[in-house]
């Protein structure tokens, strides 16, 4: 564990964190995409697995913090597409997820490390993850502002893989570690939030609402 | 063994 990590998976644990609290406290997710959120579950889901197949007692981090990670996301999904239901924004959320699952699915049966079923799925899960905030920043476009508390979840998802970019600059230096698929797709997932984080660093910074041009 | 499959990073 090194610093980058740690401190990416704590901007990971805020992010969801942030997201709960704004659905739970304004009781409403507008401007909160439930397909992005759907996705984030499948990820965690089917790069988890391994604790549903084995129930080896709670006795490290890693394993509380993947049931954090998978009941945080279904419950999130659970206030978004039941609880709160009437707030959700479906209008606008209305990028297709098929378009990212099925080729993330394609994807990851032809690239991967070793074809096998608990591979595959991981595979499966880190090329999804790097696109799964798309229907998000889409939502975004389409409403064209995203509330402050949403930038801030924003940023904290985003910033969290891009602090593994660097925890994977450290391992590779000093324990010559290389996961070059969850590289490369942590790459373009941190990519996708340039954008956005030009707008969060001129803007919410100063206290200024993000409202795209329309 | 299947466990020997699991990322040591989350």
């Amino acid at each position: 564990m090194n610093i980058f990590r740690l401190f990416g998976d704590l901007s990971h644990l805020a992010a969801i964190a942030i997201l709960l609290l704004k659905i739970w406290k304004t009781r409403s997710c507008a401007g909160v995409s439930g397909k992005t959120q759907l996705l984030f579950a499948v990820c965690f889901i089917t790069r988890y697995i391994d604790l549903f197949l084995h129930f080896v007692s709670l006795y490290n981090t890693e394993k509380v913090m993947k049931l954090i990670y998978i009941s945080a996301s279904v419950f999130t999904c659970y206030l978004i597409f039941f609880k709160f239901k009437a707030t959700y924004d479906g209008n606008h959320d209305s990028m297709r997820a098929e378009f990212l699952i099925v080729p993330a699915a394609g994807l990851a049966c032809l690239i991967n490390t070793k074809f096998d079923a608990i591979e595959i799925l991981w595979t499966f899960s880190i090329y999804l993850e790097a696109v799964a905030i798309l229907p998000q920043l889409f939502l975004i476009s389409k409403t064209g502002e995203a509330e402050t508390i949403t930038s801030h979840y924003l940023f904290a998802q985003g910033s969290y893989r891009a602090l593994y970019i660097l925890n994977w600059i450290y391992r590779y230096h000093y324990e010559s570690h290389v996961d070059t698929i969850a590289i490369v797709a942590g790459v373009v997932q941190t990519i996708l939030y340039c954008d956005f984080f030009y707008l969060y660093i001129t803007k919410v910074v100063k206290g200024q609402k993000i409202v795209l041009p329309a | 063994d299947i466990m020997d499959e699991i990322k040591d990073e989350l």
